[in-house]
């Protein structure tokens, strides 16, 4: 399933 | 990473530094909203809630402890540090901010990527960080002169988001399906919020002149 895109940004 | 982003967060870095030299060696925070640093507490807290649970690199995490602890600090500094507070103009820096921050919960909870804790908390900081430097702008418009840290603080601050504007942007032709629309709106508005601070701090450096923000 898609997964949750990990927040790479600050 | 991109050049921009490192850009952004070297620029945003900056701005931390410059604000916590200011406090630490000169032992004087005037001019500076404790409302706006306050929010940027709540703005760190708040977006990185998963600072424990997902790792993306050392840098990533060792950024988010500079945000976080250089953010406790001068909020700390400038509320219990005697010869600091002293400095503080609270008469001047009178923005309710905690009313910044109830439109921004409820256009979390309305608009979001994903409806999850740690995606509404996350959106909910990207929106209150677009907004949090009203308080520090509306004081800037009131206390007549600002020193120079004061105002390279501001340009830095403004300056880091503009360059997150352009690593979006490079990101958006690279990387495919790479959209984020909140980030990106969220993000234009924040920089466009120093638009006319952008243009008297560039008019005060033009004519080599002390900066100062019509009435």
């Amino acid at each position: 399933e898609e997964h949750a895109e990990t927040k790479d940004e600050l | 990473m991109n050049i921009f982003r490192l850009a952004g967060d070297m620029t945003h870095l900056a701005s931390v530094l410059v604000l916590l030299l200011k406090i630490h060696t000169i032992k004087s925070c005037a001019g500076v909203s404790l409302k706006t640093q306050e929010l940027y507490v709540i703005v760190f807290a708040t977006r990185y809630l998963d600072i424990f649970t997902s790792f993306v690199s050392i840098y990533n995490s060792l950024m988010k402890l500079i945000f976080l602890g250089s953010s406790f600090s001068i909020v700390w500094y400038m509320r219990y540090h005697k010869a600091v507070h002293r400095t503080y103009d609270r008469e001047q820096d009178t923005f309710r901010h905690w009313f910044l921050m109830l439109p921004c919960i409820l256009l979390a909870l309305l608009i979001h990527e994903k409806f999850t804790f740690f995606e509404v908390m996350w959106t909910f900081s990207l929106y209150l960080e677009a907004v949090a430097i009203l308080p520090q702008l509306v004081l800037l418009q009131r206390t007549r002169n600002i020193d120079n840290l004061t105002g390279q603080y501001i340009f830095l601050l403004g300056g880091y988001r503009g360059f997150y504007i352009l690593n979006w942007i490079y990101r958006y032709f690279t990387e495919p399906h790479y959209v984020h629309w909140i980030t990106w709106i969220s993000g234009l508005v924040q920089t466009l919020l120093y638009a006319d601070f952008f243009y008297y701090y560039f008019l005060s450096w033009k004519n080599n002149k002390k900066l100062q923000l019509p009435a």
